[in-house]
């Protein structure tokens, strides 16, 4: 259930979408 | 939000809004299908998980959009340290839905902060439907606004008190700026991103009046909460789905279509 992403040092909750990834990005 | 800027949609698709009575009270940030993290003190006041309800995918709290979603609450978990140490400490809340969320571009959920995460010269936001003004003035778009991290020893030394800031909580706001979360803010997001993701590393939790910048936001850190958020949802058993029924209306259908097949097997 617990996903690491040792890339950006977060956990993801959830495995069928990425986790803090909006589709659309702020300027 | 004090000092903040109506945020674009799609741009923190996480954000939840937590409503009690119908009226919206606090913010909350999508963990995954089922779970939403939150403040303790949002669902201290009532036990009745009945009266609340989660919204997703919604930027303005008179407008539904098309990936607007809203819940009833299965369970509230309150961590088991609320309030035990410090008037608001241990101030987080899993909140378990009846249903799963759908996933859409406007609702996404948030990675967690882990112990380890080096939050030097990052890129934090809040965002909440909180008040706008020290005159208690509310907005119905959601705000966002850029703020930085306090160090602890300065946190500490601007409540003037070592004990009001407790190894669970994390301080941000712009002092120079006046900005910073305000009431109905409680339960959202603190966010800073992270080789171009967005990690939560803060529950908006309180503060001294949000008026004087000299008394910044006080957060409850995700990251020393990390394991307890993960542990529970591992644990705790996602709710039973009703059974599908058939409508009254199709029923006499289906008898109809069955009997037509039962005939055709004959021949």
């Amino acid at each position: 259930l617990v996903h690491r992403q040792p890339e950006n040092q977060g956990i993801s909750l959830t495995g069928s979408v990425a986790c803090g990834r909006p589709s659309m990005e702020g300027k | 939000i004090l000092g903040g800027v109506p945020a674009p949609e799609r741009k923190w698709p996480w954000q939840v809004s937590v409503h009690y009575a119908g009226l919206h009270v606090c913010g909350g940030s999508i963990l995954n299908e089922y779970w939403v993290l939150s403040a303790a003190h949002c669902f201290h006041r009532d036990k009745n998980i009945k009266i609340y309800d989660m919204y997703v995918g919604l930027v303005n709290l008179r407008v539904a959009g098309n990936h607007t979603q809203w819940y009833e609450v299965n369970r509230v978990i309150l961590h088991p340290t609320y309030e035990m140490y410090h008037p608001i400490g241990g101030d987080v809340a899993l909140v378990q839905l009846k249903t799963r969320i759908v996933f859409s571009e406007s609702v996404l959920p948030v990675c967690l902060a882990t112990p380890e995460v080096n939050l030097t010269s990052a890129n934090c936001w809040a965002t909440g439907w909180g008040l706008v003004s020290k005159q208690g003035e509310t907005s119905d778009e959601l705000q966002e606004m850029q703020l930085p991290l306090i160090l602890e020893p300065w946190c500490h030394l601007l409540y003037g008190h070592m004990s009001y800031i407790m190894p669970d909580m994390l301080c941000a706001g712009d002092i120079l700026n006046a900005k910073t979360v305000c009431e109905g803010d409680s339960g959202g997001p603190l966010v800073c991103e992270f080789n171009r993701s967005w990690l939560q590393i803060g529950i908006v939790s309180w503060g001294r009046g949000c008026s004087n910048p000299l008394y910044p936001g006080v957060y409850a850190s995700v990251s020393y909460f990390s394991k307890w958020i993960c542990d529970n949802i591992e644990i705790t058993p996602t709710p039973a789905q009703p059974a599908p029924a058939l409508s009254p209306a199709l029923g006499p259908t289906l008898s109809v279509l069955m009997a037509m097949l039962a005939g055709w097997s004959v021949l």
